[in-house]
C-alpha cells in the first residue's frame, strides 16, 4: 500500500508539473519552440497566458475541484463537481476551454449535469481532469467506466472523448498496481480496435487539443521514454496543447515512476498550496477507494 | 442564436461585463457610439464633467448567445446597467442566422 | 420593428438628425466608422482635406424603429443624406425582434 | 441579402479586405472595436504603443452581400483571417430584409 500511495501522490503531482511545464509553449508549434527555447527543460512561465512560473492552468484546476468535490463528500458526488466548476469559473480563472465553458454555463443556468452529443466534442477538456476518478475507482474497472463518462459528460459528451477517459484511467490503475509497461500497451490494443483513430505508431507528431491527437502525443512519449523527465520534455516539445499533453503525461508517468523519478528542480518551481493539496486529496482519494478499503 | 445589442452607460461597461461573468457570458464585442435620445439638450455626468451637447458617449455592446441564454442575458443586462435615470440606454435583440469561430470553423452555439 | 442602419457622409449628420427630429424620432445611436466602397481610391473632401486612401470616414446610424415607421425613416434618410456623388452610403433594413428601454424595462414599440 | 459581420484581428484587415477584392466584394464598412473573450488584454503592442488594458482591439467588418454570395464570403474571410492562435474572432450572418444605395435610391441587390 505504500508503494500505491506514493504512486497517486505522483500521478496528481506529476499532473501539475506537466501543466506547468506545457503552459509557457502551449499553442506553439514543436519548430517554434525549438526556435524560442532549442528545448524547454525547466519550468520558466510566460506564454500567451503570461503565467509566473509554477502556476497551474485549468487542467490542474478542473481535476482539483473533481478531487475536492468527491472527497467533501465522502463518495461520488457528481452534483458536487458540477458546482465547483461553477464556483470556479466565477472566479475568472486563467484560461477556461470553450467547450468546458459551454457546458458549465449550461449546469449553471439550467442544473443539467450532462450535455447533449456533440460533434465538436472530441476535445480533450474531459480526460485531462480525469486522474482523481481513476484515484477514486481503483480496482474496478466497472466503477472507472462509469463515473469516467459520468463526469465527462458534464461537458464533453462524444464517443472518442469518453474512450480516452476510460482508456487513461485504466492505464492509471495499471501503472499505480505496478503492472509493467507491456502490460499497459496491451491494454490500449483495446482502444485502438474499437477506435483506430488513437492508432499512435507510427505517431503522427499531432498534439492538439482533439482527443486524438493529445492521447496519441502522451502515449508515444510514455513508452519510448525511460524515465519521467524525458517523457515530459518529449511531449511539452511537440508544442500543440502542450499544456494538457504535458498534465496527462505527467499523470500517467507519475503513477508509473513514482515519487523519486520527478525532478526536484520542477517540483521547486512550483505553487507551493498546489503541491500541498494535490498530495492530500490523492491520499484521500486513494484511501476511498476499492483498493484503498480493502487496505 | 441572437445577436444581442445593448447600449448603456460608458461607467457601466465594468459592472455589465462582471454580471456577465457570473451567469458564465465572457465573450463580447464593445464599441464607442454617440447617443441621441428623446431626452434632448439634457446635461449628464460623463467623467466628472457636465454635458449639455446633445450627443452623450454611450457604449455598445454586441453580445451572439444561444436562444436558451437570451432571457437571462437580457435580464442581467438590464438589471446592471439600470440607474433609474434618463439615458440608461436600450437593448436590441437580432436574429443571428449563423455564427462561425474563425480560428476552428466551428458552427452555431459551438462558435459563440 | 426594424433597425435601421444608415452610414452616410459624416457632413451630413446633422441635416439627417434634423429630418429624422423633424418627422418625431429622436433616439439614435451614432458611430464613426471607415468606408471601402465599389469607387476605390478615389479622392472625397473631408474636413477640407482631399482623401486619397481607399478608406474614407463615414457615419453609422442606428436607428430602431416601429414598423410602420421605416418607409417614412428609410426615406427621410435617403432625402437628406443624398448629394448625388459617389460615397453618399447605404440604408439597411434590419429585423428587430425585441427592444427593452433599461431605465423601465418597457418592451417593444414603447421602449424605442 | 445577408450582412455578414466579421470580428477579426486589426493586422489581418488588408489582407481580408484584398481577398473580397478577388471575390469581386468591395463594399465594406469598417470599425475599431474592443474585444473581450478567451484571448485577454494585456501589454500589446498596437500602433507602435504599449497598452495595458484587459480587452483586445479589433476590428469589425460589416458587408452585405446577395444570398448567393454569403458561403463565398463566409469562406474567404474564415480562410484569410485565421491564424489558428486564440482571438481569430467570429462571422456573424444576419437577415438584411431592405438596402437601399442613398446615392441612387436603388433597392436590393443592386443598392450593395
Ligand atoms: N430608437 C433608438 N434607436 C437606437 N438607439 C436609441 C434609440 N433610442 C435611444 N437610443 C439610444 O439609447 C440612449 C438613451 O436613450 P434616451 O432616450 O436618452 O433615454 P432612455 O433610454 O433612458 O429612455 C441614446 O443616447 C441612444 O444611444
Ligand atoms: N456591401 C456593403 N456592405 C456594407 N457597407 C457598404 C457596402 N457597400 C458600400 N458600403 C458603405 O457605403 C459607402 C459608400 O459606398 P460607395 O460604393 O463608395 O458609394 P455609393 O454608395 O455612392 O454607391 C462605403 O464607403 C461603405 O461604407
Ligand atoms: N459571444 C460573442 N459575441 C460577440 N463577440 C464575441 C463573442 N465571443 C467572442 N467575441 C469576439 O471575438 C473575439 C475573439 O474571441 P476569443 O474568445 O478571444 O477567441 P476565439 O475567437 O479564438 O475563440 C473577442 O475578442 C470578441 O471581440
Ligand atoms: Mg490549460
Ligand atoms: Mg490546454
Amino acid at each position: 500500500m505504500q508503494e500505491i500511495l506514493s504512486r497517486v501522490k505522483a500521478a496528481f503531482i506529476g499532473l501539475a508539473v506537466g501543466d506547468a511545464l506545457g503552459a509557457p509553449v502551449e499553442f506553439l508549434t514543436a519548430h517554434e519552440i525549438k526556435a524560442k527555447y532549442g528545448r524547454l527543460e525547466e519550468i520558466v512561465g510566460g506564454g500567451w497566458l503570461r503565467l509566473k512560473a509554477g502556476q497551474v492552468t485549468d487542467d490542474t484546476e478542473m481535476s482539483l475541484c473533481v478531487a475536492r468535490a468527491i472527497v467533501a463528500a465522502g463518495g461520488w458526488d457528481l452534483q458536487g463537481i458540477a458546482g465547483r466548476f461553477a464556483a470556479w469559473l466565477k472566479t475568472k480563472p486563467i484560461d477556461v476551454g470553450d467547450t468546458c465553458r459551454k457546458g458549465i454555463r449550461n449546469y449553471m443556468l439550467k442544473g443539467e449535469l450532462e450535455t447533449p452529443f456533440n460533434q465538436w466534442d472530441a476535445g480533450n477538456g474531459a480526460v485531462m481532469r480525469l486522474l482523481p476518478v481513476a484515484l477514486f475507482t481503483m480496482g474496478d474497472d466497472a466503477l472507472l467506466e462509469k463515473y469516467a463518462v459520468a463526469q465527462a459528460h458534464l461537458t464533453h459528451n462524444h464517443p472518442l472523448s469518453d474512450a480516452a477517459c476510460v482508456y487513461f484511467g485504466r492505464l492509471v490503475h495499471l501503472a499505480v498496481l505496478g503492472f509493467s509497461k507491456a502490460r499497459m500497451r496491451r491494454e490500449l490494443e483495446g482502444l485502438i480496435t474499437e477506435y483506430p483513430n488513437f492508432r499512435f505508431d507510427p505517431y503522427r507528431g499531432l498534439s492538439t487539443g482533439y482527443v486524438v491527437d493529445t492521447m496519441q502525443t502522451v502515449f508515444h512519449y510514455f513508452f519510448k521514454a525511460r524515465d519521467f523527465e524525458e517523457c515530459l520534455v518529449g511531449t511539452v516539445n511537440q508544442g500543440g496543447d502542450a499544456d494538457t499533453t504535458g498534465a496527462i503525461a505527467g499523470a500517467l508517468a507519475g503513477a508509473y515512476y513514482g515519487m523519486e523519478n520527478i525532478p526536484k528542480r520542477w517540483i521547486r518551481k512550483m505553487d507551493r498550496k498546489v503541491m500541498e493539496d494535490v498530495v492530500t486529496l490523492a491520499e484521500r482519494l486513494i484511501t476511498m477507494s476499492p483498493t484503498g478499503m480493502k487496505g | 442564436m441572437k445577436l444581442i445589442e445593448a447600449i448603456i452607460k460608458p461607467f457601466k461597461l465594468d459592472e455589465v461585463k462582471d454580471a456577465l461573468n457570473e451567469i458564465g457570458i465572457e465573450g463580447i464585442t464593445v464599441s464607442e457610439v454617440k447617443g441621441f435620445g428623446r431626452q434632448k439638450g439634457h446635461t449628464e455626468l460623463y467623467r466628472g464633467a457636465e454635458y449639455v451637447v446633445d450627443f452623450i458617449p454611450k457604449v455598445k455592446l454586441e453580445i451572439a448567445v444561444a436562444d436558451e441564454l437570451v432571457s437571462k442575458v437580457v435580464e442581467t443586462i438590464q438589471n446592471t446597467a439600470k440607474t433609474g435615470r434618463i439615458g440608461d440606454g436600450k437593448i436590441f435583440i437580432i436574429p443571428l442566422e449563423e455564427a462561425v469561430r474563425i480560428r476552428t470553423g466551428e458552427k452555431g452555439s459551438e462558435a459563440i
